[in-house]
């Protein structure tokens, strides 16, 4: 554990009290898609299976895992059920098979063993990178946000961003590399790029969150 | 045979 992997974790953890927040004072899941976070669910199911293979990593690994499955399956509740009325499907349209299948095809190209829980692990990875695109695309076709919509989007971008840096140190620090982390993880935080533009020069100026026509 | 490396990052 370091400072950039324990603050990017931290900044994951925020990302998800932060849209929680959202949806239940505003009572609204508006601008929330349900497909990013229907994909999220998808990443961690796929990618926390050793939880039930008995492989133990540290209490607080094993904690968090059990929270991101929680929280995200609570999120998809409260989209799907509780909120349902907010929810504007017409505005969700991204097609998610764009995202599964070369996810699916490059886990099972890129992994480190090709046994199920391998290939699972690589398509989490690699789905995670791209999870993001529905979500994005809702905040494109609107052209503007909430502010706190935004801030979950850059907690998020931020808790990716601080992987970097920690894969720097594991590598001076342990002469350890994940190549296949390591890509997928620079390709994301590559996604955000465009949103921070914005997000940086408008929200925390104190104005609205607006793409340029 | 390859090492798979400890997946210990979430």
């Amino acid at each position: 554990m370091n400072i950039f992997r324990l603050f990017g974790d931290l900044a994951h953890l925020a990302s998800i009290f932060i849209l929680l927040h959202k949806v239940q004072t505003s009572r609204s899941c508006r601008g929330i898609s349900f497909k990013t976070q229907a994909l999220y669910v998808a990443v961690f199911m796929t990618r926390y299976l050793d939880l039930f293979l008995g492989t133990w990593v540290s209490f607080y690994n094993t904690l968090m895992k059990l929270f991101f499955i929680g929280s995200s399956c609570y999120i998809l509740y409260l989209i799907r059920f509780q909120f349902r009325t907010t929810y504007d499907p017409n505005l969700d349209t991204f097609r998610v098979e764009y995202l599964l299948v070369p996810s699916f095809i490059l886990g099972l190209i890129f992994n480190y063993e090709f046994t199920l829980t391998e290939v699972m692990w690589s398509f989490s990875i690699f789905l995670e990178a791209v999870a993001i695109f529905p979500q994005l695309f809702i905040l494109q076709r609107t052209g503007e946000a909430e502010a706190i919509t935004t801030h979950y989007i850059a907690a998020l971008g931020i808790y990716r961003g601080l992987y970097i840096p920690n894969w720097i140190y594991r590598y001076y620090s342990e002469g350890s590399v994940d190549p296949i982390a390591v890509v997928a993880g620079i390709v994301q935080t590559g996604l955000y790029a465009d949103f921070f533009y914005v997000y940086f020069t408008k929200v925390l100026q104190g104005q609205r969150f607006e793409l340029p026509a | 045979k390859e090492q798979v490396p400890l997946h210990d990052e979430l």
